[in-house]
């Protein structure tokens, strides 16, 4: 769902 | 602890409604049916990315209908030129996650 690499949640990092 | 939530019930039902017309599934909206919405504010990335982290207060990635509140507050209050804070102050957080 977000970006690779992205463990993030939020969706503008 | 019974510190009364900071957005009104008027503001409440106008972000509700704000909400309800993005079409959330199971009282729920994904970051990218709201990212667009925030856009829409033209405030900077980093500043809505910041609201973000404080309005997602359990981090899944998706705000529910009192999250959501949290971030349209920040949004509004950002757009009259009071600075976004670094963590939620008590009285932002919504009553149904304290």
């Amino acid at each position: 769902q977000y970006p690779a690499g992205g463990s993030s949640t939020n969706p503008f990092l | 602890v019974d510190i009364p939530w900071v957005v009104k019930p008027e503001e409440k039902l106008k972000f509700d409604s704000i909400f309800d017309s993005l079409g959330p599934v199971g009282g729920i909206l994904t970051g990218d049916k709201v990212k667009p919405v925030l856009l829409n504010s033209k405030l900077p990335v980093d500043i809505l990315g910041r609201v973000w982290e404080l309005s997602d207060i359990d981090r899944d990635g998706m705000l529910d209908r009192d999250e959501f509140s949290v971030a349209m507050y920040l949004v509004y209050r950002a757009l009259e030129g009071e600075p976004v804070p670094m963590s939620l102050p008590p009285p932002l957080v919504p009553p149904s996650k304290r």
